[in-house]
């Protein structure tokens, strides 16, 4: 199965 | 003060519309130049960023930076009382207001109606984006893609997205078997509005949930085409320009094998 990625493991927080 | 002034009121009637099913509290910065919406929907797996520049409306002034909380519901009830052709104006307090006026004048200036809307408290995360080389563009018609996701959705809930040198391919596959979709890079650019084109450095293969694009989907009315933007475990962009004066992102972050 895939699993869901959260944008924040690619983008950080400001 | 913050006063913008909207010939054409459809534009935010549009502009709300595809934002406020993603993200129900929205943090609109409004400065000098533009006016910039980020928002997250609320399980951090997508983002929408919407920049409108000061020369989309009549008038702007804006003397001193203010963000105004906004609940996307609230505002779609008011602009919901507005016509397509209705003049729309913004105006709001310099410092922290806590409510945002909004005035909407009939075409023939027979009919004004004026609204307070209360901004809201939102506390919420600011993402900064990397500038990122992606590698691979394909850029089409915004229906069709419309079109495309809805479809794919009756299949299952996630689409591959496959990008080779001339096409894209759209697949989604669940009980009732699969569905490839295939769109070729266009040979002859008749329309521009109607053509495929893929602009590709490297092969992708990535996997996204569909619930998210088909809500990305309700852009399509703010322009012809769309700009799907790809790269191999990267977030997608889908991005709707807004004339020549701003545009809609939206960033979805892949499924990934386990």
């Amino acid at each position: 199965g895939r699993k869901q990625t959260a944008l924040t493991s690619f983008f950080k927080k400001m | 003060m913050f006063e913008a002034k909207l010939q054409q009121g459809g534009l935010l009637k549009k502009i709300l519309e595809s934002v406020k099913d993603l993200v129900v509290d929205g943090l609109w910065d409004c400065d000098g130049a533009a006016i910039t919406l980020q928002g997250m929907d609320s399980s951090h797996v997508a983002l929408v960023e919407m920049l409108l520049r000061a020369e989309a409306f009549e008038h702007y002034r804006c003397d001193r930076n203010v963000t105004l909380g906004m609940n996307h519901n609230h505002l779609s009830k008011i602009l919901k009382c507005a016509n397509n052709d209705d003049i729309v104006i913004l105006k709001a307090a310099d410092q922290n207001p806590d409510s945002c006026s909004l005035i909407l004048e009939s075409k023939n200036g027979e009919k004004t109606s004026d609204f307070v809307v209360s901004l809201v408290r939102i506390d919420t995360d600011q993402l900064g984006i990397p500038e990122t080389e992606y590698s691979a563009h394909v850029k089409m018609s915004s229906g069709e893609f419309q079109r495309i996701c809805r479809d794919l959705s009756q299949f299952g809930d996630a689409v591959q997205i496959t990008c080779s040198k001339q096409d894209v391919k759209f697949s989604s596959s669940g009980e009732t078997g699969k569905a490839n979709i295939t769109l070729t890079h266009s040979a002859t650019v008749d329309k521009e509005e109607e053509s495929v084109t893929v602009d590709l450095k490297e092969p992708v293969d990535l996997t996204f949930a569909l619930r998210f694009l088909n809500l990305f989907t309700k852009a399509t009315p703010i322009s012809d085409t769309v700009t799907l933007s790809l790269s191999q475990e990267a977030p997608l962009v889908v991005e709707y320009k807004i004339g020549d004066s701003g545009h809609i992102r939206y960033f979805l972050a892949p499924k990934i094998q386990e």
